[in-house]
């Protein structure tokens, strides 16, 4: 199974992923 | 061959039969690995393999949705005591499940695999990030992230979907639809709201060892769900790198509305097996049922007379499940 956000955000709006890596409910996807 | 009678040639044995096709197969999947590793050697980036048209059409025609419901309504069977441990135990071996996180850790107190697969974890298994405006929904793996240009988004590198088919077309907020986009520029600028703004995508794959909830990635109001019924082939990495929109085919629940920046949505795609979703405030919803046919889909808004807002949600609070069937 698979989740898709998408979103709009202003310009300035930084993902802090990695493509592959392992991600856990409640870590941070990004922020302005 | 010549000097054989004519019965003995079609008592070709079958064991030499496959392992020579098996081998040759085999061997030219190796030249492939090998081509591939030499062409990264020299630095030159190799175009993904997609499906051709009949192979996906060849793979959606395995009925994965009936299958899925045999799968689910089998998993409903409540199994006996001295069955539980070692049934789930081979499948937290298979999958790497980490039963320490789980709320309830003793395997007798599952009464089926369905029950163990949507487990919960202990409260305070995942810190939910007060820093940072936008967090996971959910455990899994990130395949794909950024900015969404020309209206096609990455499942991953290199192989794209279009926003627009798995979206579908845009509600005003009377439920009345846009006008029908006339370019993919004219879809994404009904999607974005303010002025400066971009789009942003992010998608996140759940293993079948992952915790199965998900969770609202924001504060964020929804306004609408479409529920689109839809075939449930595996969404696992290696598929999503080889066949082109897999996640438009897909049976998935698109949940939209606002966030403080303008337009929010979370997509839940089902997979093999795992085609019942379901939303916790939204009773209506019935996904991977017999009586939805594929490609069409079937919206409802939260949106009301007396609820002109729809159904506000924050940050880390549950949203819904992935369930077998």
């Amino acid at each position: 199974s698979t989740i898709v956000l998408i979103f709009e955000a202003p310009k300035d709006f930084n993902f802090q992923l990695k493509t592959g890596q392992k991600i856990r409910f409640g870590e941070a996807l990004g922020s302005l | 061959i010549h000097t054989a009678p004519a019965r003995t040639m079609f008592l070709l044995r079958p064991l030499p039969i496959l392992l020579v096709t098996g081998g040759g197969y085999a061997g030219y999947r190796q030249y492939e690995k090998y081509r591939e590793r030499e062409l990264e050697k020299l630095g030159l980036e190799i175009p993904p393999k997609l499906a051709g048209h009949w192979e996906v059409a060849l793979y959606k025609s395995v009925p994965t949705r009936l299958l899925s419901r045999a799968w689910g309504r089998l998993n409903q069977v409540e199994l006996p005591h001295w069955l539980r441990r070692p049934v789930y135990s081979l499948y937290i071996w298979t999958f790497g499940v980490n039963m320490k996180e789980a709320a309830v850790e003793d395997l007798h107190h599952y009464r089926n695999l369905s029950e163990f697969f949507r487990r919960k974890l202990k409260p305070q298994a995942r810190p939910v990030c007060g820093l940072h405006s936008v967090i996971s929904p959910s455990d899994g793996r990130i395949l794909n992230f950024g900015q969404v240009k020309n209206c096609e988004v990455e499942q991953v590198k290199g192989v794209t979907y279009s926003l627009e088919s798995f979206l579908g077309p845009r509600m005003c907020t009377e439920d009345l639809p846009f006008p029908p986009a006339a370019s993919c520029d004219s879809f994404k600028n009904q999607l974005v709201t303010r002025e400066g703004n971009e789009l942003y995508h992010c998608v996140i794959y759940l293993a079948p060892g992952d915790y199965h909830c998900f969770h609202s990635p924001t504060d964020w109001t929804v306004s609408h769900r479409r529920h689109f019924p839809g075939s449930l082939m595996s969404v696992n990495p290696g598929m999503a790198r080889w066949i082109k929109e897999l996640f438009c085919h897909n049976e998935r629940v698109v949940l939209t509305g606002d966030w403080k920046h303008g337009f929010f949505s979370l997509t839940a795609v089902g997979a093999t097996n795992v085609g019942s979703i379901r939303i916790y405030f939204d009773r209506d919803l019935h996904t991977n049922s017999p009586r939805h046919s594929k490609g069409s889909y079937n919206d409802f808004s939260f949106v009301t007379h007396t609820n002109r807002e729809g159904v506000p949600m924050r940050k880390g609070e549950h949203l819904g499940e992935f369930n077998l069937g």
